[in-house]
């Protein structure tokens, strides 16, 4: 354990939690795809399986039953909740999942560490994870929204990403026996994806500046 | 324990 680890992980917790508590108290979910959210928990449901059979570390198993239980919450208030639901923008959050689901499938079955369904379930979880944000980029610049509540969110989300890869780089130089290319070439994926976010989040943010100012 | 390296992380 690292403190790039560490950091990450605290990172993603507060990204969810942001999220969380933004629609909590807002009782608005305007401009979250409820695509991206399911695809995370399905990412979490099929990488933390291990939970009840493999104790790595009371950190691990915490942060996994946070994880999975915050992304449920989510997912619950833009479903279920009265006055969220009707903020959802269903309208425009029409990607498929099964665009992202099954290449991730397929992908996992062909290059995966060995070929067993807990292995197979936990490389398609990787892959999953990497374009997961996919269906709410697309919403975004389908509405150019960027409000707070996604501009933080997702800055948070690639803080994460960003410091997962320096845990890496630094483990890589400390850890005799650590290697991980799937997770590796994965997670460079994912953080390129968010690396895009920033752009837009950047151009939304000039733009609102640039009204501001007299003319 | 003979888990690789990267299932550790989350």
């Amino acid at each position: 354990m690292n403190i790039f680890r560490v950091s990450a992980d605290i990172l993603h917790l507060l990204s969810i939690l942001v999220l969380l508590l933004k629609i909590h108290a807002t009782k608005s979910c305007a401009g979250i795809s409820l695509k991206t959210q399911e695809l995370y928990l399905a990412v979490f449901v099929t990488r933390y399986l291990d939970l009840f059979w493999n104790f790595h570390s009371l950190y691990n198993s915490v942060f996994k039953v946070v994880y999975i239980a915050t992304s449920s919450m989510i997912i619950w208030y833009m479903k279920r909740h009265r006055g969220v639901k009707q903020t959802y923008d269903k309208d425009h959050d029409t990607f498929r999942y099964l665009f992202l689901i099954v290449p991730c499938a397929v992908l996992a079955l062909i290059v995966n560490g060995r070929f067993s369904l807990f292995e197979i379930l936990w490389t398609f979880s990787i892959y999953l994870e990497a374009v997961a944000i996919l269906p709410q980029l697309v919403l975004l610049q389908r509405t150019k929204n960027v409000d707070n509540l996604t501009g933080n969110y997702v800055f948070l989300l690639g803080l994460y990403r960003a410091f997962y890869i320096l845990n890496w780089i630094y483990r890589y130089a400390t850890e005799p026996h650590y290697s991980a290319w799937i997770v590796w070439l994965s997670g460079l994926v994912q953080t390129g994806l968010y690396l895009d976010f920033f752009y837009y989040y950047l151009q939304a943010w000039k733009q609102s500046k640039k009204l501001q100012l007299p003319s | 324990a003979a888990e690789p390296a990267e299932k550790d992380e989350l």
